[in-house]
């Protein structure tokens, strides 16, 4: 099945990936750590694409190569403040009826 | 209320789908969006708004640029700064090594709002109320959904309270999948479905999939809020006026 892609494969994917993404990797060594990581998103998205039931498709994308901590502290940046929503507005509650 | 919304069809929702970059804007780039959203539909025109501004300028009450904030309070910040600018006379750089321009406001053309207020928390029939209305930040927990390509977004969710901010522009039913709200991302339209995501709606849980009903906010604008003319143009052309008057007078 897909998940038993062999090593050689899934490197000309990453090699592909690299190319469509624009990525260029300095460091000694950080294209074979960035490879690493890069497997195993891969195989997360196949093992969840490969559920019948599954409601909606993982792919590659600009974030394969990121670790899911790395990715929470670039792109996430949400905060919350229980102070923020002291101003509950009644415009728009929902009423029974509501036209 | 309407079964299905889509404000992008509505023209309320900038086309080009913006990108935060390696920065953790998302909160500068939700609130824009929902500014850009109800000024269109208050005023009929859809101009796209500032996020450097509001990274630069916008420090300490909440917003850090980069490192995080909320819509929430990037509409006061935008009412005590007396409006935001347009990302083509401040464009966006994803970064925050700048300090906080300052605009020539007189001659420069910016959007005003009157205030921000939340929807009644953990309540979607609420939410889509408001939605039906004008489109509205949310915070969803989204640590999970880096590698989302298509499809209703159904967990799993990284927490029960939200750790990224996007903007609801709509909501619909699939037939296969069921009931989603649509949210428009700022990651780029190379992620999801065009930048897009559509996310389970009418979850079992008050809290709403990913926490999408927990804290949502919208601004608010009166038609009557001018906001293309800056007071010291307007003074100006006041001026302009009366000088014609006069001359006509004499």
């Amino acid at each position: 099945t897909k998940s038993q892609r062999n090593e050689a494969e899934v490197q000309k994917m990453y090699e592909q990936w690299i190319v469509e993404n624009g990525k260029n990797y300095n460091g000694l060594g950080e294209k074979e750590r960035r490879f690493k990581v890069f497997k195993d998103n891969l195989k997360r998205i196949e093992e969840h694409n490969s559920d019948p039931n599954r409601s909606y498709e993982r792919g590659l994308n600009q974030f394969s190569d990121l670790t899911a901590d790395e990715f929470r502290a670039n792109y996430l940046g949400g905060k919350m403040e229980g102070t923020s929503v002291s101003d509950v507005a009644e415009r728009y509650r929902y009423m029974e009826g509501d036209i | 209320l309407p079964d299905e919304v889509d404000w992008r069809e509505g023209g309320a929702v900038v086309p080009r789908v913006k990108k935060q970059g390696d920065c953790g804007s998302c909160w500068a780039f939700a609130a824009t969006a929902a500014v850009e959203g109800i000024n269109q539909i208050t005023t009929g025109e859809l101009i796209s708004l500032s996020e450097q501004e509001l990274i630069d300028c916008d420090r300490g009450n909440g917003n850090f640029g980069c490192v995080g904030g909320g819509a929430v309070w990037a509409f006061e910040f935008i009412v005590r700064n007396g409006g935001i600018v347009t990302d083509e006379v401040y464009p966006y750089v994803g970064n925050t090594s700048a300090a906080c321009k300052a605009i020539e406001m007189p001659t420069t053309r910016f959007v005003t709002i009157d205030g921000h207020e939340v929807v009644p928390e953990k309540d979607e029939m609420s939410l889509m109320k408001a939605v039906a209305h004008q489109p509205v930040s949310v915070m969803i927990s989204a640590a999970n959904m880096s590698d989302y390509t298509s499809g209703v977004y159904k967990g799993p969710c990284s927490n029960l309270w939200g750790d990224h901010n996007v903007l609801i522009v709509g909501y619909g039913t699939s037939s296969e999948e069921g009931d989603y709200w649509l949210i428009r991302n700022s990651w780029g339209p190379e992620w999801g479905e065009g930048g897009y995501l559509r996310l389970q709606r009418n979850f079992h849980e008050s809290t709403g999939k990913c926490a999408v009903a927990v804290a949502p906010v919208y601004p608010i604008k009166s038609s009557s809020s001018s906001n293309l003319l800056s007071p010291s143009v307007f003074k100006l052309l006041l001026l302009f006026v009366f000088k014609l008057v006069s001359l006509t007078l004499l």
